[in-house]
């Protein structure tokens, strides 16, 4: 793992009272081969490094840690900060005249239906009077499976016959949820891929439509180098508030995170630990930070 | 983007970044690269275009020869077994096989064993009826190993030549469900001798290192036959299928290029590798 690769570097170059540039170099090359092997952009993990040698050349080595253990604890602070951000920012904003809408998007078997129904079981433990919408209409059986999820939890369903367009269903749901006195309006759409132009002006559509308060990316905690364009495309497109990290339960690293939150500014609301409703949590930096790292 | 075609230090570098940016994944890539220059000076290369050419060759050897589907040489009855982690595209993937053996002229029939995930069971049915493909099912919660022998004598009885069994996604992290995976196989094994036929574990295009892992994991649980890569009509080039056909000897046998039944082509080696630069 990273620390002992980082351990094996300092044990070969002579132990100083302060960390060399040469050092650092040879520590940063472990440091960048870890986050690529995590998944995390190339050049992503190129601009983080760059970062952290600017704040590890000439920091003391403090007493009691090694220089190994000095450079991952700068690392990981660097990337705690990165993930973390701004106070807040990874809280749902929901405050405002209800109902509130929350939007889901992603690409293909992300996770977004499942992790629908966990927002609105979520939602409904702090007092919320949850909607959850079906606006996938094209995958086979995808209505009935927001249902399904839906009377599992007995949480309302909204949805609408074959044939319906899934722009004109979100916008009727709005009107059932004033109708029912529902707080939040959970809308789940169909995967789409951030290059199919037809699909993503529909999503496009939604939200000049009906303004959702929070528009969350959900993606799969194993995707790969794509993140960051597939991330930027949707953010380009709909704006996101917010994403939601799924399939945290597996042994993915999950550093797609750190390149959409560096390329966009998206931070982490939650994440899915999985497959049941219950399997939602906050999104805690310092975890992920570790987890990343390896 | 050079001005000539020597063999510069950029030349290394950007070779290095289009596969680690197509998720070949950092040791693979050092392999390849190693390889490369080892061979630049055994045979003398002098050009880019030439180390290119290379590259393609050494990325296709990683590949292995293609691979169709295998069927049954002692049974009448073929068993396909689909496993792979949550959302892959298995049951799409199921479809579109079951469509495209049907134009062939095979008795298909399909197994719902899922029984799990909500709606699972919906979801095969309806595209068994689409394509006008019998899919055997039973209740939601029920025993997958019970609805997989269910299918097993349907097929049997009916005289079909092709079975193909659909299975819950499942993490490949995760014990119980492994170990129930291995009872479903151990269920075919017994009630046909050769089967299962395939083992075909599909794998999303958009994944990471970690589809590496899964691939272990699933060929060291119940083995594999065959690896299907799906979504490749997304932005992703799929690149751990050098390192999953090379590391584990299995052959990548389809891919999914979008979401309708007729988007399942034959694996070809030579247009993947020529994607990977496209
Ligand atoms: N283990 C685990 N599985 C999950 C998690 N979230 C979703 N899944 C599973 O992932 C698979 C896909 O989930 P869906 O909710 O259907 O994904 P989707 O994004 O709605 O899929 P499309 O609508 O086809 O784009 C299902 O098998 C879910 O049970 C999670 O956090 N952990
Ligand atoms: N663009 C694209 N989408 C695909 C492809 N294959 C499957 N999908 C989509 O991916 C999503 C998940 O497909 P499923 O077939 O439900 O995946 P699964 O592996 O059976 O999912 P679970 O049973 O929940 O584990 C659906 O929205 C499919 O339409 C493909 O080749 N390209
Ligand atoms: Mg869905
Ligand atoms: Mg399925």
């Amino acid at each position: 793992n990273l620390s002992k690769r980082l351990e094996g570097i300092f044990n070969n170059l002579g132990g100083q009272g302060r960390l060399t540039e040469e050092d650092v170099n040879a520590a940063l090359r472990e440091v960048r081969l870890a986050l690529i092997e995590a998944d995390v952009n190339l050049k992503v993990a190129r601009q983080f490094v760059d970062r952290v040698k600017e704040k590890a050349i000439g920091a003391d080595v403090m007493g009691s840690l090694s220089p190994a253990q000095q450079v991952l604890s700068i690392v990981n602070e660097e990337l705690v900060e990165v993930l973390g951000g701004v106070e807040g920012d990874n809280k749902l904003n929901l405050g405002g005249t209800p109902p509130q809408i929350i939007m889901l998007v992603g690409l293909q078997g992300s996770g977004k239906t499942t992790t629908a129904a966990k927002l609105a079981n979520y939602l409904r433990k702090q007092g919320q009077r949850p909607l959850l919408v079906a606006a996938d209409m094209y995958r086979p059986a995808a209505v009935n499976q927001l249902k399904s999820l839906g009377r599992q939890l007995t949480i309302p369903v909204y949805s609408e016959a074959a044939g319906a367009d899934p722009v004109e269903i979100c916008v009727n749901s709005l009107d059932y949820a004033r109708e029912q006195a529902n707080t939040v309006v959970i809308l789940d759409t169909a995967g789409r891929l951030n290059i199919d132009e037809r699909m993503m002006n529909e999503v496009i559509n939604i939200r000049d439509r009906l303004h959702p308060r929070e528009v969350l990316l959900v993606a799969d905690a194993m995707t790969g180098q794509e993140a960051v364009h597939v991330a930027s495309d949707f953010n380009q497109a709909v704006s996101l508030t917010g994403m939601i990290l799924t399939k945290m339960d597996g042994d993915a690293r999950g550093g797609a995170a750190l390149s959409i939150r560096t390329v966009t500014g998206v931070p982490v609301k939650f994440m899915g630990v999985g497959e049941k409703t219950d399997a939602l949590e906050p999104f805690y930096p310092d975890r992920l930070a570790s987890r990343i790292l390896g | 983007v050079q001005e000539t075609d020597t063999i510069t230090d950029s030349l290394w570098d950007e070779l290095e970044e289009s596969l680690l940016g197509a998720d070949v994944g950092p040791s693979t890539t050092l392999w390849l690269i190693e390889r490369l220059r080892q061979r630049v000076s055994d045979e003398n290369l002098q050009t880019g275009s030439q180390v290119q050419y290379a590259l393609r060759e050494e990325l296709s050897t990683l590949l292995g020869k293609s691979s169709s589907l295998r069927f049954s040489k002692q049974s009448p009855l073929t068993v396909i077994l689909v496993i792979g982690v949550n959302g892959s595209g298995k049951t799409t993937t199921i479809a579109k096989m079951a469509y495209r053996l049907s134009q062939e002229g095979h008795q298909v029939m399909l197994a719902a064993g899922d029984t799990f995930r909500a709606a699972a069971i919906d979801q095969l049915q309806e595209w068994g009826n689409r394509i006008q493909v019998p899919v055997i099912s039973q209740k939601p919660n029920s025993d997958p190993g019970a609805v997989v022998f269910d299918a097993l004598q349907a097929a049997q009885s009916r005289g079909s030549d092709v079975l193909i069994v659909d299975t819950a996604g499942r993490l490949h992290t995760k014990f119980n469900l492994m170990e129930e995976l291995k009872k479903i196989n151990k269920i075919i094994q017994k009630f046909v001798p050769d089967g299962p036929h395939e083992l075909l574990m599909v794998i999303d295009a958009t994944t990471g290192q970690n589809a590496l892992l899964q691939a272990r994991k699933f060929a060291e649980d119940i083995g594999l036959t065959g690896v299907v890569i799906t979504k490749l009509d997304s932005t992703a080039k799929g690149g751990f299928a050098f390192a999953v056909a090379d590391d584990l000897g299995v052959p990548i046998k389809f891919i999914g290029t979008g979401e309708k039944v007729e988007n399942l082509m034959p694996f070809e080696p030579q247009n993947f590798v020529a994607a990977l630069f496209a």
